[in-house]
């Protein structure tokens, strides 16, 4: 039985898809069957996985709508993890979900078929609590929810614990908050250390004890459609990476 | 007859609302009478400029649902431009504006009332191409695209540019790329350098010479609810806002 994962925040450019994208890789490293699912239009762990979004034969789109079954949308990648690709289409998708039965749970139908095959499932999500998002909470155990560590960023995990309550209460009630995580981690910063603490105040033993770095090998790999495990594999980023992948294995 | 301006870039984290809360209190600051819309559920132009959210009479919200006229729900700054604020209720009429009539063209009727009351009208749009945005692109005659010189931010221009073409076609033939702006721009690392070589190649004369360089001060600055050039004037950041206002009113 896979343990199912969705990295979710409103909060734009905090390291969704780069998280999702490199914890499959670590994981995938230490002998993990891993699939990722892209559910954001913007196709980025699609790229970072070095898969070419054009040119989709199967896709999140066609598995929400039903057009193919998971199976049909599953592509290898070089980071030796499985991936449903996504890209701009999943927009289309999205508004024609809003008028299906039983909505936000066709993720989780779909993946019923597969997941036996994985020992995790990892869901990119998009920057805004939608459809597609709900979908990814109401299919997952377990939530991941990235955080830079600057005010907008704090001032939105209010809405999102509230919205993850809301699933609790209805389609999920076996969705948990399974860690939060720091990302672009500065700790020369009076900002980043003050939201720091105020995390490990609010919330504490579900903030995540690896911090991941400021990196800029993290932001260049994508540029070559790598994980940061291939691009450069001791860069500080690919390890914080592998370190979060053993604290999560251990929890 | 106001300047009505959209920030908007479906790539989250570039620096949409940081762009629209500084050049706000940068035009004030030179005499224009401005005013900000926050057209994002996350409501951070609205914490950022100082207003509370959590107690709003009226807001966005009322605004595209028809329940206030905009004169109602416009509240003064202490960065000196008045705002229509938001919060996590515009959500919900997100999803009511779907089944509205002329949906797309609710903002632009909401607007004609109060815009000849400004110079510049700045509107803070979501992560996401959703109604809320494509309200904003349907009201706006420019649009200003806040970039981050990093890879994923450069791949999601062209899903962004493919949907300002529709806009243009069908419901506002008027409007422009007024500009694309680079944010949190780090002239030290080659990625930055090259993608922001990129930017010049493929869209010259719409890149505004003024470069945003990263500056902690501009992520310090909404903790206290003020504009960069409120909280810290001489830092680079502040003063870079200020030479993007002179580049605006030269354009
Ligand atoms: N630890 C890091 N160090 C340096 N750069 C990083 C780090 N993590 C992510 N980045 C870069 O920061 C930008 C934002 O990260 P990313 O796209 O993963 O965030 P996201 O939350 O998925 O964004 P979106 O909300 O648009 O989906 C990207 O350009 C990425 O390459
Ligand atoms: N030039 C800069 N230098 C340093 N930090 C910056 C700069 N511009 C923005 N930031 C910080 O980076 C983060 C992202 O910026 P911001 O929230 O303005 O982007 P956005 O595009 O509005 O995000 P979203 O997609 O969530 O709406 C914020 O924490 C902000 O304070
Ligand atoms: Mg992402
Ligand atoms: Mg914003």
């Amino acid at each position: 039985m896979a343990k199912i994962l969705g990295f979710a925040n409103q909060k734009g450019g905090v390291g969704k898809t780069t998280s999702c994208v490199n914890l499959a890789a670590s994981l995938a490293a230490i002998g993990k069957k891993v699939l990722l699912i892209d559910l954001d239009p913007q196709g980025n762990a699609t790229t970072g996985s070095g898969i070419d979004k054009s040119e989709l034969l199967g896709s999140t789109n066609a598995l929400l709508l039903g057009d193919n079954a998971a199976a049909e949308c599953i592509l290898p990648t070089p980071g030796g993890y499985d991936i449903i690709p996504a890209n701009h289409e999943l927009t289309q998708s999205e508004l024609e979900l809003l008028s299906m039965e039983q909505r936000e749970f066709r993720l989780a139908q779909a993946l019923a078929s597969i997941e036996d095959q994985y020992d995790y499932v990892l869901i990119d999500c998009p920057p805004t609590l939608n459809m597609l998002t709900v979908n990814a909470l109401v299919a997952a155990q377990g939530l991941i929810i990235p955080v830079q560590c600057e005010f907008y960023a704090l001032e939105g995990l209010t809405a999102l614990l509230n919205t993850v309550a809301q699933i609790q209460a209805s389609a999920n009630p076996k969705l948990e908050i399974f860690g939060i995580l720091r990302t672009m981690f500065d700790g020369r910063t009076a900002l980043t250390t003050e939201v720091s603490s105020q995390l490990l105040a609010n919330f504490s033993n579900k903030v995540f004890s690896t911090v991941i770095p400021r990196n800029i090998r993290l932001a260049e790999a994508p540029s070559y459609g790598l994980p940061a495990l291939l691009y450069d594999a001791a860069a500080a980023g690919s390890r914080a990476y592998q370190a979060l992948a053993e604290e999560i294995i251990e929890r």
